[in-house]
């Protein structure tokens, strides 16, 4: 597989980490060993991971002294690999975000790092609209978007599609993309509330699997584990199992 | 009451928007009439009480033409006012983040605005550490902290308790702070454990008060209300009152 995906949604807590985190275990469970970048930073994913106890060791030695990629890379102990984020990140936006090439640099160095055999490629961001996570965008042209069964999601990922759009005018390019419904609770009207809005709105862009709200997911990382390895038997691991099932057979991730 | 508090954590999703939005009506409905700040870009607080259509109209005016902030207040229903929030407000960082002044603005905005009477301030931030949620924490030296009961928000206030000591050193001023317990659900191991870490590893400044899962508390935005106002029998409207009560009463907030 050689897709690149960046996972992102502006607001705060609906599960991105947690998707990159358990989409990357099923694709290594396949055999298809995935390229897990950690781009926020507050480095929850490389936490669960692998942590780094310096900005050197991290994504943000690629900015600062553009250390190459494979470089920084890390072995995950689910068959994956990963680029580690680290608090040092957060300096980015300030010291390089005013630099005209800085948005394509992400690119280019998955460029140089994959310029032989290729693996998928899934960015973990913070909950903000900056360099970092616009980096991602730009170096995948291809969104995954978790909403957490609530308005305020909702809301955000109303304002993430019209953001889309504008940087489709700028990139003279589609992005392609996916949103997905998690925490979802069927026991809710609110759930199938917004599991409704999400229809009328997104159509076929809305993934068809549904992550359920499963204690197991948020469980795991306390255990430096995906779910698999944590629950296998849960409900939390059959959705992202069935997750890998749609966004392959479709397409959408090869 | 004259009390300034910040709400701040810098993981998304633990409830920072959905405890001013309810303690700021808690404190309205005893007659203690509010100024609520939404200092978050994605004017989350904002939305649910009274957006504004432009960055002039919002705090993104005061960081950029010094409007007095007494000009940019909004009445809200239930007996408060807000300083409004709108995206601009995310080249805060960008435009004036390097300015030696900027950490301060907020704090002299304030005293400005009310060198007469007093109301209590409630600041809203978005989840990460920048010139904004500094401001805010300048502002007022006094900090409430919502962790959801999950690992990675205990991780968050973990980390934030170590930043809140590092700025302490700086302003040579001690930053008073509670942790509070959000989204905790008795029927779940994991809150338990989350709440054992956080009485041994915050004591007295753990709240007592817990705020439940509660679905009420997730549906009141899509209505642009409160809890007390959208549900008032619910267990989320008895949480946020008992909350307002611990806190006047331990004197946290007068
Ligand atoms: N389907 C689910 N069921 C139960 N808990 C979940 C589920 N998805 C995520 N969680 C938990 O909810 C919390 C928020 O999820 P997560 O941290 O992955 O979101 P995020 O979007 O990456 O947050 P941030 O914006 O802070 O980076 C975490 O504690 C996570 O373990
Ligand atoms: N106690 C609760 N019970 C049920 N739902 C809740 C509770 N607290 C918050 N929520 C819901 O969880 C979601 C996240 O809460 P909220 O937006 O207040 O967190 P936040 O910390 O302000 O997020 P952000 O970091 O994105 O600003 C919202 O949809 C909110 O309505
Ligand atoms: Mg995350
Ligand atoms: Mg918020």
């Amino acid at each position: 597989g050689c897709t690149r995906l960046a996972v992102f949604n502006q607001k705060g807590g609906v599960g991105k980490t947690t998707t990159v985190l358990n989409l990357g275990a099923a694709l290594a469970r396949r055999g298809i060993a995935p390229l897990l970048v950690d781009l926020d930073p507050q480095a929850h994913l490389s936490a669960i991971l692998h942590p780094v106890g310096s900005g050197a060791q991290s994504m943000f030695a690629f900015y600062s002294d553009s250390r190459p990629l494979a470089e920084l890379m890390r072995s995950v102990d689910f068959g994956a690999r990963l680029l580690p984020a680290h608090p040092e990140l957060l300096k980015v936006d300030t010291l390089y975000g005013k630099g005209p090439g800085v948005l394509g640099l992400l690119k280019d160095g998955l460029d140089v790092a994959f310029a032989g055999a290729q693996q998928p490629v899934l960015i973990d961001s913070c909950p903000m609209l900056g360099v970092l996570s616009l980096s991602s965008i730009f170096a995948t042209g291809r969104v995954l978007v978790p909403i957490s069964a609530d308005y305020l999601a909702l809301k955000g990922a109303l304002q993430l599609e019209n953001t889309l759009r504008a940087l489709e005018h700028v990139l003279k390019k589609r992005v392609e993309r996916r949103y997905l419904l998690t925490r979802f609770d069927t026991r809710r009207r609110m759930s199938h509330e917004i599991g409704t809005r999400l229809v009328e709105r997104f159509g076929a862009e809305l993934c068809e699997t549904r992550i359920a709200e499963s204690v197991a997911l948020a469980e795991s990382p306390s255990l430096g584990r995906d779910i698999f390895s944590h629950a296998p038997q849960s409900r939390g691991a059959r959705d992202y199992e069935q997750l890998l099932e749609e966004l392959l057979s479709t397409g959408f991730l090869e």
